[in-house]
């Protein structure tokens, strides 16, 4: 194993692992450098399956997986201990975290140019994949397994893509989306009904959106050319993500406030992209055009 | 900043500590650790609207995949995914029936050949966080090819 990355020790870590962890980098492209952290498995780390866990955003950090998800311990609140997750995925796997792309947490490039797109993001995932198995070389034979959350939708299929047909030997088995963004057409449509189930639209709503964007008994809350249907979606999302709901855990207060990232804003600004070329001049945190009341 | 509604302050705190970034090999050149970086969110290009043709490639190939939802999700809804697996035009080869999760049920799922769709009851965006027993258990069946 690559002895320089190994962690033996970490600052407010109270407990004794019964696993090993190497924190580093791996080469993407020229120039560009990914933060990995790799736990062995409690287990078995020699035939126990290697995992490869990707957060999305984009240009979110994998370590939320690690730190507060999936990852062996997480950080109390204090923001200074540790405390052992007793549900951790490496109970029985072995788990790689990259930071992906350049650029996200600790992951850089040399020339600081962070601009980037979905096939470059799996061209360099692939490389650091090879210059992790460069370091690692004894986890060639383990079952692989490929993971990605959220904008990891679009990040563990490409990836697996170059996986699967690529030169590399990996024993690759197969990969997992977890609330991913597999389609932006499907994810806005869905999302419609997904709101009037719980109970987030009035029926006025609900009968505007039916009148404006269906058809024929089939609804178009995605792309439609209604300018009616449009500006009702917009009024239909702005409840969803900018009435104070937690949009990630509907059930849920929304801690840490409503801070916003941009790039998740420009995430979820495409998705509203079907509501037509004006939705560009709204701003979304201005939510719904005063000419539509709130029932 | 991050986004809405996640509270990062504890995980960025430990990890911008010196000894913390010396004991994880981080350069002190770099900047400090944030959950998400605005550069890349900013200036990054989406190219696929839909992956559809990806799954379709890798599950031709045989290698398996799951596909699973906290359906209380609402940034990326678990129906929206289920429409996409059924989008696929893959023959299902279970119904759609429910998994227990210490002898609760943790939500439903459908396979269809090699791909397996999947929600997980009451969880949100972060299904290992916000259920993390049941997500243990769906990982577990998923890697070992196991039974829901």
């Amino acid at each position: 194993q690559y002895a320089p990355d190994e962690v033996t020790n970490l600052p407010g870590m109270k407990f004794k692992p019964n696993y090993r962890q190497w924190s580093g980098y791996l080469q993407a492209r020229q120039g560009k450098f990914l933060h990995y952290w790799f736990v062995t498995s409690q287990r078995d780390p020699v035939k126990d399956p290697l995992v490869l866990w990707l957060n999305g955003g984009p240009g979110c950090s994998s370590l939320d997986g690690f730190l507060s998800e999936n990852g062996p311990f997480h950080v109390n609140d204090n923001g200074a201990s540790l405390y052992e997750n007793a549900f951790s995925w490496n109970k029985i796997a072995n788990v790689l975290y990259v930071e992906s792309p350049a650029g996200v947490g600790f992951s850089y490039s040399d020339d600081k140019k962070y601009a980037t797109d979905d096939d470059q993001v799996a061209d360099d995932n692939y490389k650091a994949l090879q210059s992790f198995f460069a370091k690692f070389p004894n986890f060639t034979q383990n079952e692989f397994f490929i993971f990605g959350e959220s904008y990891g939708g679009i990040y563990a299929p490409t990836l697996s893509l170059r996986v699967a047909t690529g030169a590399a030997k990996i024993n690759f088995k197969g990969f997992a989306v977890g609330n991913g963004l597999s389609s932006f057409a499907l994810n806005d449509q869905s999302l419609i009904y997904f709101g009037y189930y719980h109970g987030l639209f009035g029926e006025d709503l609900w009968r505007d959106l039916n009148i404006n964007c269906c058809e024929k008994g089939s609804c178009n809350f995605y792309n439609s050319s209604s300018d009616a249907c449009k500006t009702l979606v917009i009024v239909a999302f702005g409840i969803v993500y900018n009435s104070g709901l937690n949009e990630y855990a509907l059930y849920l207060d929304c801690e840490g406030g409503r801070r916003s990232h941009r790039g998740y804003e420009r995430t979820m600004i495409h998705l509203f992209k079907n509501c037509g070329k004006h939705m560009h001049t709204l701003k979304f945190s201005d939510g719904a055009p005063s000419s539509v009341s709130l029932g | 900043e991050v986004p809405p509604c996640i509270n990062s302050t504890a995980q960025m705190n430990w990890l911008n500590r010196g000894d913390v970034r010396k004991a994880l090999h981080i350069p002190a050149t770099l900047p400090p650790w944030d959950l998400c970086s605005d550069d890349v969110g900013e200036q990054y290009t989406t190219l696929y609207s839909t992956v559809k043709d990806v799954y379709l490639k890798l599950i031709s190939l045989g290698l398996r995949a799951l596909v699973y939802n906290g359906d209380t999700d609402m940034a990326c809804n678990f129906l929206g995914d289920q429409w996409f697996v059924e989008d696929l035009g893959l023959e299902a080869t279970t119904k759609y029936q429910t998994w227990i999760h210490d002898d609760q049920i943790a939500g439903f799922y459908q396979q269809f050949g090699n791909i397996t769709f999947l929600t997980v009851k009451g969880a949100g965006h972060m299904v290992p966080q916000w259920a993390p027993g049941p997500a243990f258990h769906m990982f577990q069946s998923f890697i070992t090819n196991g039974y829901y």
